[in-house]
């Protein structure tokens, strides 16, 4: 988290809002929910409380306007900016300004009023941006369900304004995972088109042949229809798609674009009612076969005649000796299979069948 | 191969409007090693800022987070 220089912040913990005028885009009392509630968000971190004035001068003051709207910096129209705030002060300071331009909404289409003014209303008390991806106040736009604020923009306010005293329980979302944590482990592993993807709590890393440094992003931000979390993927390079699992369900990518059709149920695939989730998921180019992990056994798909082969499910101990009885990931890659557990990565030989290298799981991002 | 992403005329301006508006990018005309240095060290700090590769070039994965939508108020406080 950053603040704004001088750590400007409000001297006293009552503080007025005003909303000057509303956008066309929802009902006013839309308008008025989404604000109250992303103040609340703040509120229940700090001694901090609001007060709403319907009529003159407030210490916030919220309005909705287009290109040049009397601050002489203007907004650009549809999509690029979408909001700012000015940081605590007198006069301007702490007034937000939404761009009308926007189309606002109250789900997760188009611009979430919610979030943003969340976003902006933490200018407004003083924080200045974030650089983990995963905080409220990293400045790209990102949607997303539950208490908004990470753990990173909690201690950042905090700093300012100390904890609420009535100890309001909240769920902020973690931190952004950091890629050579010495402990950290992946939820799933596929190749995109030559570039591999790498599935971690509501984030993926994307290592690009031609990239010295893994790219971090939120799922949601390229997906949002997909869910937070990850259980498994692969890529079966010759239909050209990544399938992505999670609980019971699952997804096709054609390239980065989400397939028609989807989602789907993982027992299609023929897996019995009472896999309710799967570990892993790794396609075997040389013989046409996705190896399925659950729990400590796997099952065999073919993917030519679109059946489960026979004889499956199998225990991964001893048909993959060496290397424990549970699988969080799994990669192949000439010859080789990468089983990620934990923090560990197995490298094993599938034509020699043992485990060849025991490596850390974040090796391959060259910790 | 198409051209590289800083070889666009079009990609250029965006980022200098970018880097003026979020990175302080001083306006005006200066000479041309100057201008240079300044741009490329405004990338930079963006690309450390965004946790990108820090090369102080305008490639793709830089374009891509400077055309996504955001907020208004400058990364750096100063």
């Amino acid at each position: 988290y950053n603040h704004f220089p001088r750590k400007l912040k409000w001297q006293n913990t009552n503080i007025t809002f005003r909303i000057v005028n509303y956008t066309p885009d929802l009902k006013k009392s839309d308008v008025d929910r989404a604000i109250r509630n992303a103040l609340n968000v703040w509120a229940d971190v700090t001694p901090l409380t609001f007060k709403k004035l319907n009529e003159g001068i407030a210490d916030i003051m919220i309005s909705f306007g287009s290109k040049e709207h009397g601050d002489y910096n203007p907004f650009d129209g549809p999509n690029g900016l979408l909001a700012h705030a000015y940081p605590p002060g007198p006069g301007i300071g702490g007034d937000t300004h939404f761009d009308e331009d926007e189309h606002w909404t109250k789900d997760s289409s188009t611009y979430n009023l919610f979030i943003v003014a969340a976003h902006e209303l933490g200018h407004a008390l003083g924080m200045s941006h974030s650089s983990d991806p995963g905080a409220l106040m990293y400045p790209v736009y990102s949607y997303g369900e539950g208490f908004p604020l990470a753990e990173d923009d909690i201690e950042g306010i905090q700093e300012l304004y100390g904890p609420n005293p009535n100890h309001r329980k909240v769920k902020p979302k973690p931190d952004a995972p950091q890629k050579c944590d010495p402990m950290l482990s992946f939820d799933a592993v596929t190749e995109l088109r030559g570039e591999t993807i790498i599935f971690k709590d509501r984030f993926y890393w994307r290592i690009h042949p031609q990239f010295v440094e893994p790219e971090q992003t939120l799922i949601k931000n390229t997906w949002p229809s997909l869910p937070n979390k990850v259980d498994a993927a692969y890529e079966n390079p010759e239909k050209d798609q990544v399938f992505i699992f999670s609980g019971i369900r699952m997804w096709a990518l054609n390239g980065y674009t989400l397939v028609d059709g989807y989602p789907k149920y993982i027992h299609k695939l023929g897996l019995p009612k009472s896999v309710r989730k799967i570990d892993a998921a790794v396609h075997i180019r040389e013989t046409g076969k996705t190896l399925l992990f659950t729990d400590e056994e796997y099952w065999s798909y073919d993917e030519a005649s679109g059946s489960m082969d026979t004889g499956y499910p199998r225990s991964i101990e001893t048909d993959f000796p060496g290397m424990g009885d549970e699988v969080d990931a799994a990669a192949f890659h000439y010859g080789y299979l990468y089983f990620f557990h934990e923090h560990v990565q197995y490298e094993y030989s599938y034509n020699s069948r043992k485990v060849i290298r025991v490596l850390r799981a974040n090796s391959i991002f060259n910790c | 191969a198409g051209p590289l992403p800083h070889d666009n005329p079009d990609n250029v301006r965006l980022a200098e409007r970018y880097l003026h508006r979020f990175y302080g990018l001083p306006a005006g005309l200066r000479g041309r090693k100057a201008s240079l240095d300044a741009f490329q060290d405004k990338i930079k700090e963006m690309q450390e800022f965004f946790k990108l590769e820090v090369t102080g070039n305008l490639d793709e994965n830089t374009l891509d987070v400077m055309q996504q939508p955001r907020c208004g108020v400058p990364d750096v406080g100063e």
